[in-house]
């Protein structure tokens, strides 16, 4: 057996069919119970437990597409390649991609008959989407040619071992290996709880009652235009009759929110007057998201942000986040920084809120990736004819960002990286090469959808997610830690 | 361009020295891109990457369970005809070899 490298960190792990890539020929219902059985050839033999959810967030979702779906792996109609599937990991990662073209079966075939078996394509993607690579011997589950399926399939040794040796073997309870065990049947026990709740979050039709009772005031819920001078006691209706039919939107808002539309409910009550009721359910209206926020309330948190771009240029660090970006020199910071992008850049769109990537090109010239465009710089100057579109550097229509670019200093090739995939761009042509984009799992240990990527003075290639980053070992293909350091202190020096 | 002719359309079939290349590409036989350069360069450079294909042959062979005789013989590309999984049987480096 080989192991990818790649291995989930919990055991009980999700899977789910795709609400979008279901098969065009099977049933579903079928379809789903063959891919459970898969999965438990994998349960029986480790610590794993597998759980259906009806979410396309689950660690391992399966779907059925057709010829190029998306990924660096096309399929190529019926026969040949069968289906793929994706090492453990965030996103795509554990994924397995059928071919929709295949002429699958549900059931055990008899040899005459035409087609491929789903249950064994299936447990042989299984073991991608739990790390493990191709087997040679033959006869193993992870054997990458299509061998059928024997009745009574147990999971070989080669397999068994190879993923026991990466989630541990699976705990059998001594009872349950006994087969004349029955369990006795103890009748339910019935646990009482008792909660002592203060909370104030209470469902707010007490809250009324809750005034009554504790406080002589003067609102009478049933007759609001009339003080009332003495506190009824405490009454039970559904609904106010002065506030509107609650509709699920209101209810739950009113539930979830209420404490901070109620001042006087919770550490303020009740100290405070009362504000007057009629208008306190209205709701405050939200900023659209097209109304841009206060120019300083997005200046980013130096010490505290994940980072947009970062980019050695002219020999100094640069880190882009929103519209700002830092400058770090040999004498560390600069100070004032972060400054505005467009100051230091005007080239750039007036409405810009963030860049995507930046990096220095070979030939001096500053690349910075917004959207689907390209804006190529010339020291502070936008170069004549910029900004591009990225189909213009041979990438796909439907790539809507990059992600991250640099030049590798491990063999002086442009790289650009968007979501599960990246390309190799050919700086004399001027555009990718062909045989890409390939799979992020090549950049083992990174994950997908990095924020940024640059080589340092150092000759090291640094990768950043969120407000962490990797070493990389460029020989080893792989970051140097599995843990993240913390970027703030590392290269803001905080 | 010339209309396409059914030979065309029976390429999967035929299997020729280009289909042997994709094939050894896609599975991780072989470096992408790298028999292109190979035909550029002359003299021992050139056998150099023959003798690359070869091992890259002899590698899938092994892999397969199949006699290693380096060649597109008759097991071998019955082996190639048959199904199996999308996924690369061997992890390239992207950083990989460097061309010679």
């Amino acid at each position: 057996f080989a192991k990818q490298g790649e291995m989930w960190k919990h055991t009980n792990l999700t899977w789910s069919m795709s609400s979008r890539l279901i098969p065009s020929q099977l049933n579903l219902h079928e379809t789903r119970h063959v891919l459970a059985r898969a999965l438990d050839v994998w349960e029986q033999a480790s610590r794993l437990t597998f759980t259906e959810v009806n979410s396309d967030e689950a660690d391992i979702v399966v779907s059925f597409a057709r010829r190029n779906h998306g990924d660096a792996y096309p399929f190529d109609g019926r026969g040949s390649i069968l289906a793929h599937a994706f090492f453990p990991g965030s996103g795509r990662g554990g994924d397995a991609h059928f071919d929709d073209d295949e002429l699958w079966l549900l059931q055990p075939k008899n040899d005459d008959e035409e087609g491929t078996s789903l249950f064994a394509v299936a447990a042989h993607e299984f073991g991608h989407s739990l790390g493990l690579s191709h087997s040679s011997v033959k006869g193993a589950l992870m054997f990458p040619w299509y061998q059928g399926i024997q009745p009574n399939f147990v999971l070989p040794e080669d397999d068994r071992h190879g993923i026991q040796d990466m989630y541990g073997p699976k705990v059998k309870k001594k009872w349950a290996d006994n087969p004349n065990y029955r369990p006795i049947q103890t009748p339910p026990t019935t646990t009482t709880t008792t909660t002592t709740t203060t909370t104030t979050r209470r469902p707010y039709i007490h809250y009324h009652d809750r005034h009554h009772t504790n406080h002589r005031h003067d609102y009478n819920p049933r007759n609001p235009e009339k003080p009332n001078y003495y506190p009824t006691p405490p009454t039970y209706y559904p609904i106010p009759p002065h506030h509107p039919r609650p509709t699920p939107e209101t209810t739950t808002r009113s539930v979830t929110n209420r404490p901070a539309r109620y001042p006087n409910v919770g550490h303020e009550y009740p100290s405070h007057p009362r504000p007057n009721y009629p208008n306190h359910n209205v709701p405050k209206a939200k900023p659209s998201p097209t109304v841009r926020p206060t120019p300083s309330s997005d200046i980013p948190d130096t010490c505290n942000t994940s980072y947009d771009a970062v980019a050695l240029i002219r020999g100094e660090l640069f880190i882009f986040k929103n519209r700002y970006h830092w400058r770090i020199g040999s004498q560390g910071r600069y100070p004032q920084y972060p400054i505005e992008i467009s100051r230091m850049w005007s080239g750039l769109p007036k409405d810009l809120t963030h860049v995507d990537a930046v990096y220095e090109r070979p030939d001096k010239k500053i690349a910075f990736f917004v959207g689907r465009k390209l804006y190529l710089f010339d020291s502070q100057y936008l170069v004549r004819g910029y900004p591009k579109p990225l189909t213009h550097l041979g990438l796909p229509e439907s790539l809507e960002k990059i992600d991250a670019a640099m030049v590798w200093g491990h063999n002086d090739k442009t790289y650009f990286y968007s979501g599960t995939m990246y390309w190799k761009f050919d700086e004399e042509e001027g555009r990718v090469e062909l045989d890409y984009p390939r799979d992020m799992s090549m950049w083992k240990g990174v994950g997908y959808n990095i924020d940024s990527v640059f080589q340092w003075r150092d000759g090291k290639t640094y990768f950043f997610k969120g407000k962490g980053f990797w070493k990389f070992n460029d020989l080893h293909m792989r970051v140097e830690h599995e843990r993240q350091l913390p970027s703030a202190t590392f290269w803001m020096k905080c | 361009a010339p209309a396409r002719t059914r030979t065309a359309r029976n390429t999967k079939h035929n299997i020729n020295e280009k289909t042997v290349k994709n094939y050894l590409e896609t599975f991780g036989y072989l470096e992408k891109g790298q028999l292109e350069v190979g035909n550029l360069l002359m003299g021992d450079m050139a056998q150099s990457y023959e003798d690359d294909f070869r091992i890259a042959i002899k590698t899938l062979q092994q892999f397969g369970g199949i006699p290693v005789t380096g060649e597109i013989d008759a097991a071998t590309k019955q082996l190639m005809r048959q199904r199996r999984c999308g996924r690369p049987d061997r992890e390239l480096h992207e950083g990989g070899r460097h061309k010679r």
